[in-house]
């Protein structure tokens, strides 16, 4: 599998939307 | 000017080495939100005495992988149970990796609660901590937890579906629950599956189940057990369902002073969203659609399906994303080609292509996207594109995977 790590996550919102079954990105975050 | 912006960061090279300083607030924002520091990092209380190599680190990530790849090689729905006594030796028998995850948080078990240090994981379900009788347990810097020092522990029976759901479980000769969560190099937690109330942030959890680990040994650090963000049911998303409704975000900072946040049960405004793919037999981890990469704001030449023939994960607790050979070679040569002024210096690991920065204040590196399904796009932080050691040793923080089918 292509895995996506947690370097390449680093300052995004990642949100898991389990129950909808998406998965989110929003940019610079951790600020 | 504002395409230019686009196709590459200019990055201060100070800022790419770890900061001296660390300015976390005490308290989180919200009743569901934690902060996230690097377990290495110098908001980590561990940062002096855990701080393994970059090869070390590296070595370990790839284990991790290896070991996520041979769980897709060989899935099945559901593993036998282990059955027995606490005590007694369980084969390992899934190769020679270890899950290991470099983001912690704090979180609170027992009444009166006790705060402990985990590390969260997107790739495992069961939450553990190290816990009295410690029969084997490595060494943590907080006190183990101690479930008859908690007012609101109880044991959970084996014959209790909460029990049959784990993947290996058993009965101790007083037929509560037994749980064995196995590693790959030998590292392992094995002991009681219990419940108890579970702080996070200022909520409070209730007969939360989770391993308290009474024979544990690994590469875990001195964190003091793992928090499981899984899909499966044993998780935290799972078991708060109905308080959360299976909704968590998080922030991962890099390596500097910054801090991150995990947050249950709310979304985060600003964000594009994408499908959530699942995998009957790997239940436990979230996969997403990626379509595409683009370096400096052109996409590589590549077939869609160099992503979709062996699917995408996500996973918090493996550092260096990997990439098909391919796509590898493809998005390497695309940076190569921007850092043509900068001398190359030896790989780091498993990270072959790597830049001497000791000469330079600043420097340019191409911006470099992931698209996924719908077209999202999320443009990689300076902090997601380069991996430095030092300043002689600045790599693309990017890997390749055996061969593209993998």
């Amino acid at each position: 599998v292509v895995i996506i790590g947690n370097v390449q996550q680093r300052r995004f919102n990642i949100v898991y939307d389990v129950g909808n079954l998406r998965i989110g990105f929003g940019a610079n975050g951790c600020s | 000017a504002r395409e230019l912006a686009e196709e590459h960061h200019v990055i201060d090279v100070k800022s790419l080495l770890p900061s001296s300083f660390c300015s976390m607030p005490d308290k989180s924002m919200s009743s569901s939100r934690l902060n996230v520091v690097h377990r290495h990092g110098q908001c980590s209380s561990r940062a002096r005495q855990d701080k393994p190599s970059h090869v070390e680190l590296l070595r370990q990530d790839q284990a991790r992988v290896d070991y996520i790849h041979f769980q897709a090689a060989n899935a099945t729905t559901r593993l036998n149970p282990f059955g027995g006594s606490l005590f007694a030796g369980v084969p390992v028998s899934l190769g020679k990796a270890l899950r290991t995850s470099n983001y912690i948080i704090i979180i609170g078990f027992g009444t009166p609660t006790k705060s402990f240090s985990v590390a969260f994981d997107t790739g495992t379900d069961i939450t553990w901590t190290q816990c009295v009788p410690c029969s084997n347990c490595y060494t943590q810097k907080d006190p183990f937890y101690d479930p008859t020092q908690s007012s609101t522990f109880t044991d959970i029976s084996c014959n209790s579906e909460y029990c049959i759901d784990l993947k290996k479980f058993g009965c101790s000769s007083t037929s509560t629950c037994l749980y064995h969560q196995e590693y790959d190099d030998n590292s392992y937690s094995n002991g009681s599956f219990i419940q108890d109330t579970l702080t996070f942030s200022s909520d409070t959890i209730h007969n939360f189940r989770f391993g308290c680990g009474h024979n544990n040994s690994g590469l875990f650090g001195q964190t003091d057990g793992l928090l499981g963000l899984g899909r499966g049911d044993v998780s935290i998303i799972s078991q708060t369902s109905q308080l959360y409704g299976k909704i968590f975000s998080y922030c991962l900072p890099s390596e500097t002073n910054t801090i991150g946040y995990l947050e249950l049960g709310s979304s985060v405004p600003d964000v594009k969203y994408t499908p959530m793919l699942t995998n009957p037999s790997l239940p436990t981890f979230y996969f997403l659609k990626l379509i595409a990469i683009s370096v400096a704001g052109a996409r590589l030449a590549l077939s869609p399906t160099i992503f979709s023939g062996p699917g995408t994960m996500l996973d918090s607790g493996t550092v260096i994303s990997r990439l098909p050979p391919t796509a590898y070679s493809a998005l390497r040569d695309a940076f190569k080609q921007y850092m043509t002024k900068y001398p190359m210096a030896p790989p780091l690991s498993i990270l072959d292509t790597c830049y001497n920065i000791t000469n330079y204040e600043t420097v340019y590196v191409p911006s470099i996207a992931l698209i996924f399904d719908d077209e999202v796009t999320a443009t990689l932080d300076f902090s997601g594109i380069v991996y430095t050691s030092r300043k002689s040793r600045m790599c693309l923080a990017f890997a390749k995977n055996d061969d593209d089918s993998e």
